[in-house]
């Protein structure tokens, strides 16, 4: 017998194919934490803007990426924005 | 809870329309499923919402996919599953009160295919999975034991005892939505030349399955949207259809849904019989999403709620399915901020409800209009204590947590103090000592935790304050020993170590641009607030006015 083999990761068709951090800057524009409209430079912190979801969703406010961060990020939710920015 | 500036309907008879149906559930379940979620706010407020079937509603319901009609696309399945839009005038055109739903989403009641089944002998009853049938259990609808093909289910756990059945969802036993009246499709159909003999997506592109209700669409224009059938795919690019067991992924075979090549493990299946080739793929059936919590939800942000940060309350904006829903006080709180309690006798099911919260969160904000944080014109006092602010007012209170915008209140002063009087003029931390100085007329009380210190309460002539002051009605903590108390137009520096008065100075001499006769003031964090009326003033630790605002709306975002 051989061992099992683990199929590689396929891009499924009409699926995005985004890195975390392209997902988590999305999030954070489309629910308002980040206007990079109003940004004109692009050397921008993401520490208060995290921090601000953080809060925002009563998770530990480590002002990072981390993984309980990036978790709710991807957690089901409503589309109105949490920040009218 | 949080509202949109307080934007809100001017009427109470509301109506709303249910523009377009999903095809994972029977119309009627999701009539019923809407229905029930607007009486979730209709309990507790004097609103009354009328569905009806033509016409610009009020709230205008539907559900879509991707690009829907309005600048905010959905992303497929998860993500987001909704929005909707706040009550107003000329919002983003007739948008405002909208409601729209992500049809990429699998709508159930939450907990797995709700499968209304139609004729039969079981009065319209839902499937039960799984079921008995001459001994076999079967987890979804079958067309086993009939000779016509038609798929169907037991609605009892034992169809061989009970003999209770339904037919299931099919293209060959009505259509949704549409112009053919809930009308079957007719197979095969002539659609732009050529026939079809099965429900399909094309000369669509939001990928709904459609069939036409005559033979010839080109000619007879009639047509109807194809009920999902049980077990069908999700999302992905073959909403609609089966699994197609074996398929061949990566050349592998695989005769049940997989998490194979998918790094999130979610469970999938080709729709053909080779992926490799067709490509043709959606997600295997799961829990799905309450259509009904959801719309309770959104229909919050239609009459006016932004988003809670409490994790419990509805307004929450991730979803969290809970089989036995009952607002929670905070999303009552903000509707009835907005739109006042519901009228009449106590006996309704308003009072079910509500009783049901206070008994189970005795701490957290009832539908007492007193309780109402937002309802309260001008606070006994203001304080920060434990780096939260503490508003006070006949002999409740609630803490505001400025950072997570969460309220929790009222709460009986006596709970967190016991022997504290019930009207508070004036109170602070001595965050060194881990005191707390409680002021009510002449008299002060000093606490360690919740028990009063020997001695107390005292007459506030011992700090050296004058005889003709009445009351404290702020104090500010001035570095590690030193705590500023105001008092008729005065100020007094008391000394915490030395326990005496070291400076006594007018108010208007220290403090510029802030009003002398203010209701409250008080120290948070590094800044000095002084509440008059409706208003607030912010310094910073230079003395420098940083923000003028409204308490209600800008300190609390009532």
């Amino acid at each position: 017998f051989s061992a099992p083999s683990t199929p590689p990761l396929e891009t499924f068709p009409g699926e995005p194919d985004m890195t975390d951090t392209e997902m988590a800057m999305s999030y954070l524009q489309r629910f308002g934490y980040l206007n990079l409209k109003k940004t004109s430079n692009a050397m921008i912190s993401l520490k208060s803007t995290i921090t601000r979801m953080q809060q925002t969703l009563g998770l530990p406010e480590t002002g990072e990426l981390d993984e309980t961060t990036i978790s709710a990020m991807k957690q089901p939710r409503c589309g109105v924005p949490d920040v009218l920015n | 809870y949080k509202t949109f500036d307080d934007e809100k309907w001017s009427h109470t008879d509301l109506t709303y329309s249910i523009v377009s149906y999903t095809p994972d559930l029977d119309p009627l379940v999701v009539d019923d499923a809407f229905a029930r979620a607007f009486k979730v706010w209709s309990d507790v407020t004097p609103l009354t919402f009328t569905k009806i079937n033509n016409g610009e509603a009020d709230i205008m319901v539907q559900f879509g996919r991707e690009w829907h009609g309005d600048p905010y696309p959905f992303d497929g399945m998860d993500g987001l599953l909704a929005h909707a839009y706040p009550p107003g005038e000329n919002l983003y055109g007739k948008l405002h009160g909208d409601a729209h739903f992500d049809d990429d989403e699998f709508w159930t009641l939450g907990k797995g295919p709700a499968v209304k089944t139609r004729f039969g002998n079981a009065d319209g009853a839902f499937c039960h999975f799984p079921f008995t049938f001459n001994g076999k259990t079967y987890k979804t609808c079958t067309a086993d034991g009939r000779e016509d093909g038609r798929i169907w289910c037991s609605t009892t756990a034992d169809y061989d005892n009970d003999k209770t059945f339904g037919f299931c969802p099919h293209e060959l036993l009505y259509t949704i939505g549409g112009n053919s009246d809930s009308s079957p499709c007719v197979f095969p159909f002539v659609f732009d030349g050529k026939n079809y003999d099965q429900c399909t997506s094309e000369g669509r592109q939001d990928g709904y399955r459609w069939c036409a209700t005559t033979r010839n669409f080109d000619v007879d224009k009639k047509y109807g949207f194809c009920p999902s059938p049980v077990n069908a795919v999700v999302s992905g690019n073959a909403d609609g259809e089966l699994c197609s067991f074996p398929f061949t992924f990566l050349g592998e075979r695989y005769d049940a849904c997989t998490t194979a090549g998918r790094p999130d493990e979610r469970s999938w299946c080709a729709t053909t019989s080779n992926f490799d080739k067709d490509k043709k793929w959606g997600f295997c059936p799961n829990a799905g999403y309450s259509l009904f919590l959801v719309a309770a939800h959104e229909f919050g942000h239609s009459l006016g709620l932004d988003h809670s940060s409490l994790k419990d309350a509805l307004m929450y904006p991730q979803y969290r399915y809970s089989e036995n829903f009952k607002l929670s006080g905070d999303d009552i709180a903000g509707i009835q901020h907005l739109y006042g309690s519901k009228p009449g006798p106590t006996s309704s099911p308003t009072s079910t409800t509500t009783a049901a919260v206070s008994t189970t969160v005795p701490s957290t904000t009832t539908i007492d209009p007193v309780a109402d944080i937002c309802k309260v014109n001008i606070f006994d006092a203001v304080a920060s204590i434990k780096k939260t602010f503490h508003f006070f007012k006949n002999g409740y209170v609630w803490k505001f947590t400025s950072a997570k915008k969460s309220i929790m209140g009222p709460i009986p002063i006596a709970k967190l103090w016991p022997k504290a009087p019930s009207k508070i003029d004036a109170a602070f931390e001595d965050i060194n000592r881990q005191k707390v100085y409680i002021f009510s007329g002449r008299s002060y009380w000093v606490f360690s935790g919740k028990s009063l210190e020997p001695g107390y309460p005292k007459d506030i002539s011992k700090l050296g304050i004058d005889t003709s002051i009445e009351r404290v009605f702020g104090a500010v903590m001035k570095g590690q020993r030193k705590v500023l108390l105001f008092g008729g137009q005065k100020i007094w520096r008391f000394d915490l170590m030395a326990q005496k008065v070291d400076r006594i100075s007018r108010i208007s001499q220290i403090f510029r641009h802030v009003p002398i006769n203010a209701d409250s003031v008080f120290m948070h964090k590094t800044s000095i607030y002084f509440l008059q009326e409706k208003y607030f003033w912010k310094m910073n630790r230079n003395y420098q006015v940083i923000f003028v605002g409204y308490i209600k709306r800008t300190l609390l975002n009532c």
